[in-house]
């Protein structure tokens, strides 16, 4: 999947299986990812979990855990708040749109999550201060969310791109019909700014064919304006490549 | 070896608690303790002042019921008032982050993730 950092780096990675996004002295957030097509080591998220973790006077260890066609609008012991503790209404579960879209919100780590099923795959947000983020052991292990992915799990889609437009070799059976100019044309309709939102899109339709995915990087940036604290750096631009009109290179 | 810098920290977060009444906020403060102490392990393996300390911490959470498993930052809090103790001294202002951050930071720095597509 595509990542963006806390740091506002911004990835794609196959990290096929599961990996911990987050693992802080509060939450644990782990992702489940799956190939998306034959011949391709691109992967999307089918499955989530996140723990928050017991938290004195305020919230009992909560578990929220969603899977593709199962966006549950609550933890998994069934409850939508944090349990019986003093301050258990810090915690919250809401859905937005159901099977679509739900909200977490943890008040007392000023932390708020999104999760959507968007097609088959997941997506997911989380806007956390920086003290909680930064509240870990120095040896508590891979986050994804704080360093990105292993060098070796990264993917570089300039390889796609060079292919001329071309689908990788099994997702071309799949959709012969699916070119650069479809894509491009596809997802200029929901992202009007060449960042890398946009060339994320791209990438997604080139492998799969799937038109869902324009949705989900559309929804990934919608979640980036409401979850992001600094305007701006919502737009995140390709450093080596050509830049926008108006933007200059750093 | 720092480990008279882990030790002025626990002192600092444990001065002016009640040990019996916030056992919560000790424990949270032992744990920090250990985790500091744990950092400094490899500098510190022939220093007596380290070896006693980790000693200290064992049995002060043996002593107090401590999970080793659990918090090592008390969330950031104003301090109390004397109507806080006279209420509760888990309010759910301590439950809420950014109200317990008002008078120190008022605007916290937020950071963003997210993960998306293939």
């Amino acid at each position: 999947p595509h990542l963006r950092t806390f740091t506002d780096d911004f990835q794609t990675c196959k990290v096929r299986g599961a990996w911990p996004l987050i693992d802080n002295d509060y939450l644990f957030v782990q992702v489940t990812n799956v190939a998306v097509v034959q011949g391709s080591s691109a992967t999307a998220t089918s499955k989530l979990t996140v723990i928050f973790k017991n938290f004195q006077n305020c919230v009992d260890q909560k578990v929220y855990q969603a899977e593709t066609d199962d966006l549950p609008a609550a933890f998994i012991d069934g409850s939508r708040n944090g349990g019986e503790k003093h301050g258990a209404n810090s915690l919250t579960v809401t859905e937005k749109a159901a099977g679509q879209y739900i909200e977490i919100q943890a008040k007392y780590i000023g932390t708020t999550i999104v999760v959507r099923q968007v097609g088959r795959y997941l997506t997911f947000a989380v806007r956390m201060p920086e003290l909680i983020m930064r509240s870990f052991e120095d040896n508590q292990g891979l986050q994804l969310c704080l360093k990105g992915c292993p060098t070796n799990e990264r993917m570089d889609w300039r390889l796609v791109e060079a292919d001329g437009g071309h689908l990788p070799s099994q997702a071309a059976v799949a959709h012969p019909s699916f070119m650069r100019e479809t894509a491009t044309a596809k997802c200029r309709e929901k992202l009007p700014v060449d960042d890398l939102y946009f060339r994320s899109c791209v990438f997604d339709l080139l492998t799969t064919g799937d038109l869902n995915f324009t949705l989900a990087a559309y929804y990934a940036f919608e979640d980036v304006k409401n979850l992001h604290s600094n305007k701006e750096k919502f737009h995140i631009y390709e450093r080596t490549a050509d830049f926008p009109p108006g933007n200059s290179a750093p | 070896c720092r480990i008279l810098k882990c030790n002025s920290e626990y002192l600092a977060a444990t001065s002016g608690l009640h040990v019996d009444e916030e056992s919560v906020e000790f424990c949270i403060a032992l744990r920090a303790y250990s985790q500091c102490t744990r950092k400094t392990a490899r500098a510190c393996r022939g220093d007596l002042a380290y070896h006693s300390a980790v000693h200290g911490i064992e049995d002060l959470m043996s002593q107090h019921n401590c999970s080793k498993v659990g918090p090592t930052h008390p969330p950031p809090r104003t301090q109390p008032t004397s109507l806080d103790f006279m209420v509760h001294s888990d309010a759910p202002e301590m439950c809420n982050y950014e109200k317990s951050l008002q008078q120190k930071a008022p605007h916290p720095n937020y950071t963003h993730c997210g993960l998306f597509g293939d």
